[in-house]
């Protein structure tokens, strides 16, 4: 069955997103299939992978509301090798519309496990998260095996993270057992700036081990990529944007076989 | 009665909590009396101005769920001329815990219009909202008279634009017939980047007299200065970061008077 990895943190704009779509490219260049799961009512990992927003007629929001198949709800995305199950801002209203659902915490997870999308045999499935701790958070959580936690190296996203933490503990406890961290990426990086290199200390002193020996830095070329709908490896394959995110995927790919 | 402005766009990042803390600081710095609320459960605002989480005995979640008076949360800041209401985790479980509230949407209004806040004689009340268009929002919304809408000059921030405008319109009709854009401000530009200028012409472009004249570039002071619980025009005052925040300021104290 596919590796499910949730990519969440509450702090908006840390670079969740921009991880989700260059990750699964960095996967599927080695050769891996891959899903993305946009679970984020902005619908930016639809758009930053090429599905329009009016072409997204079915979306994840039917996956938890009217129990669409995930089978029927893919689609093909700019990327060979990465298929997209999009968002839009309907599902902004999942958490109030679910609300008197008894298994609203698992319906992302009853849709992976299901025979017929098992049967596609992805070796993937990436879930782009929003910047809360809602139902939808709550879902890709259960869902998944293990959360990668892309970390913005400035003050303020420190000091999230300690609360992120408590939730995917909670979950581990009441919901998936299996639950692990897969890795907190440090992103957005500058060298010559002091702050970024001392939220990054901070990070390892911290986290030892969770922290990825990849960090990805600044790089202007990774903001632009998405307006041409195509991942950094596909808009600019020789950036340093792109060199960063392959690194990451291939100790995405060796960490698993350290299970 | 105090003008009440709330920061909001659910895309995370843009600089919500930068803007609420340095406008706040610039209008104290021309003599206003400003109340910041912190309405968004990482509680940056509130770590922004000084206020350390230990020290946030009774917050923003009280004044909803405990109908705890203003007058009791309001504490003290860094910076003279500017008082707090603090915000903590505790703040993201509001939604679920008051669906069943017929009240939910004003809770925040009612708190501001209540007599013995309004005795304090605030000339502004700014409210810093979190990354989502829950209810913690749309009551920012409906206690609101404007809405400023941060803007980061980049690809996937003008997405969400027309989600946001879409709810403000909502709000109007349904709860609060006198809330109105108090402009759209684009933020983090670089002069020396082709996608920020662009991002900036097309804000010009659709949105026209909306957008602020006063942009504010990205300027490593501005994310270093929460880091010492200080705005930036305390920080550095001759930087960059609060020569464009002094600007926006006297844009917002003087869109008043053109009402
Ligand atoms: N390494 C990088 N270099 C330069 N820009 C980056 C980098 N990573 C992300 N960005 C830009 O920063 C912004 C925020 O990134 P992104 O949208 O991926 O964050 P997010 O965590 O998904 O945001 P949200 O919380 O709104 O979902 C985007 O405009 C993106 O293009
Ligand atoms: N003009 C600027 N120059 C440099 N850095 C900035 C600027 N404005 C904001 N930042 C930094 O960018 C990051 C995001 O800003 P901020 O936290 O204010 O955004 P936000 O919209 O409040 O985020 P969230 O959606 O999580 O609430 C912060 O680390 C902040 O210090
Ligand atoms: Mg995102
Ligand atoms: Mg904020």
């Amino acid at each position: 069955t596919p590796r499910v990895i949730a990519i969440a943190n509450q702090k908006g704009g840390v670079g969740k997103t921009t991880t989700t779509i260059n990750l699964a490219a960095g996967l599927a260049e080695f050769g891996y299939k891959v899903l993305v799961i946009d679970m984020d009512p902005q619908g930016n990992a639809s758009t930053g992978l090429g599905v329009a927003p009016e072409a997204r007629k079915q979306t994840t929001y039917d996956l938890l509301l009217d129990q669409a198949l995930l089978i029927d709800l893919i689609q093909e995305t700019t990327v060979p090798g990465i298929t997209l199950c999009p968002a839009n801002a309907d599902l902004a209203s999942a958490d109030i519309d679910l609300v008197a659902s008894e298994k609203r915490s698992f319906l992302l997870s009853d849709a992976i496990q299901e025979a017929r999308f098992l049967a596609l045999g992805h070796d993937f499935v990436l879930v782009d998260c929003p910047p809360s701790l809602s139902l939808l958070t709550v879902n890709a959580l259960v869902a998944a095996e293990s959360v990668l936690i892309p970390l913005q190296s400035e003050f303020f996203a420190l000091e999230g993270l300690s609360q992120l933490m408590l939730t995917v503990r909670e979950i581990r406890k009441s919901a998936n057992p299996r639950l692990r961290i897969e890795g907190v990426l440090v992103t957005m990086t500058d060298s010559r700036n002091r702050l970024s290199q001392q939220v990054e200390a901070d990070a390892r002193a911290t986290l030892g081990n969770m922290v990825f020996s990849t960090t990805i830095p600044r790089n202007v070329r990774v903001s632009e990529a998405p307006s041409y709908a195509l991942p950094i490896l596909q808009y600019d394959p020789s950036s340093k944007g792109a060199d960063a995110y392959r690194r990451l995927s291939l100790e995405v790919i060796s960490r698993k076989s350290n299970g």
